[in-house]
């Protein structure tokens, strides 16, 4: 039987890396996060002794670990929201709630392998209207899109600056397979009567661990 | 780019040669967002002795070639020389944007040869 073609040593070095083929190119429109550059640049240990800041030789990060975020990992992702943006309606009185705003991020990059191990939404909301912001701030509920629990409630202070929420892994994604996707409906209820807010940005950091690229950890030198 | 070697042969004791990956070269440049490469370096020279020995600071060279080096030293041509190969090396990072329009920021261990050993 004839056998597979063997794979051109470009194609080989992608799947040693873990990627099945060789991504198209860079979006036009989408700026590289300043986390990401802050995490690369802590990462990168040939970085790390040709930047400034030039760490002590013995302080090698820790192999399969994201040190800034705290959790284990080998692969961040930063996922930005597929859902078409809405403009909220302004709820007739302000004692009706704020209607549900929904963002959707698409999974499928991440392989059946891949264990997550932190799922952090980075939001940002601005006000409906003018003179809108309640001192007493707002809450923020996060659930799946249909039915199911809130998966977070988190209060959030105020309007402009990025707000964090970390969902329970536990919650989303209990085991590998990660989904496929995954589709929130966010609700951002001032505490105080006012106009709602509007969700203007929303990514999902993701963070996971690959087995496959991950050796054991060195055992001690006798 | 690799350090060039003396007509092709591998020059002087087991040591760690410069070997720089472009991803430029290898056409990567428009998907990967950093580094613009990477020193993945390589090992090569002989293992006869003393270079079998480890230098200062070298990480133990293994009794097993230090014996073969001895052996070969004593008796030419059965069982060869060790070999030199990687003995200490470390990981890289790379920051890429992938065909979700995600930006992925991917750790990969051993990468780069810090030293070589002959083993």
């Amino acid at each position: 039987a004839s056998a597979p073609e063997p794979p051109r040593p470009a194609i080989a070095l992608l799947q040693a890396l873990g990627l099945r083929d060789a991504p198209r190119g860079a979006p036009k429109a989408r700026p590289v996060p300043p986390l990401m550059w802050r995490l690369f640049r802590r990462r990168d240990p040939q970085e790390a002794r040709a930047g400034p800041r030039r760490k002590s030789p013995g302080a090698t990060p820790r192999p399969c670990h994201v040190e800034e975020l705290g959790v284990a990992g080998n692969i961040v992702r930063h996922i930005p929201d597929r859902s078409a943006p809405a403009r909220p309606p302004e709820p007739s009185s302000a004692s009706e709630p704020c209607p549900e705003q929904t963002v959707d991020f698409d999974l499928s990059a991440v392989e059946p392998l891949e264990h997550a191990s932190l799922a952090r939404l980075e939001l940002r909301f601005e006000a409906a209207g003018p003179g809108v912001a309640p001192g007493s701030g707002w809450e923020l509920s996060v659930a799946r899109a249909g039915p199911g629990p809130v998966l977070l409630r988190q209060e959030v202070r105020a309007l402009g600056p990025p707000v964090h929420a970390e969902l329970p892994v536990a919650a989303w994604a209990p085991h590998a397979p990660t989904p496929r996707s995954l589709s929130l409906v966010l609700v951002l209820r001032p505490r105080a009567p006012a106009a709602c807010a509007r969700l203007v940005e929303a990514a999902l950091l993701l963070v996971t661990l690959d087995p496959r690229l991950c050796h054991p950890l060195a055992r001690p030198r006798r | 780019e690799a350090e060039p070697t003396a007509g092709g042969v591998p020059g002087g004791a087991c040591r760690a040669r410069r070997l720089y990956v472009s991803f430029r070269e290898v056409g990567w440049h428009r998907w990967v967002i950093a580094p613009r490469g990477f020193l993945a370096n390589y090992c090569q020279g002989h293992c006869a002795l003393p270079a079998a020995l480890p230098g200062p600071g070298a990480p133990p060279a293994l009794n097993h070639a230090v014996l073969r080096a001895l052996m070969h030293a004593a008796v030419p041509g059965n069982g060869g020389l060790p070999c030199c190969v990687p003995a200490r090396l470390s990981p890289i990072s790379v920051l890429f944007f992938d065909n979700s329009d995600n930006v992925v920021l991917r750790h990969y261990e051993d990468m780069v040869v810090d030293e070589c050993g002959c083993r």
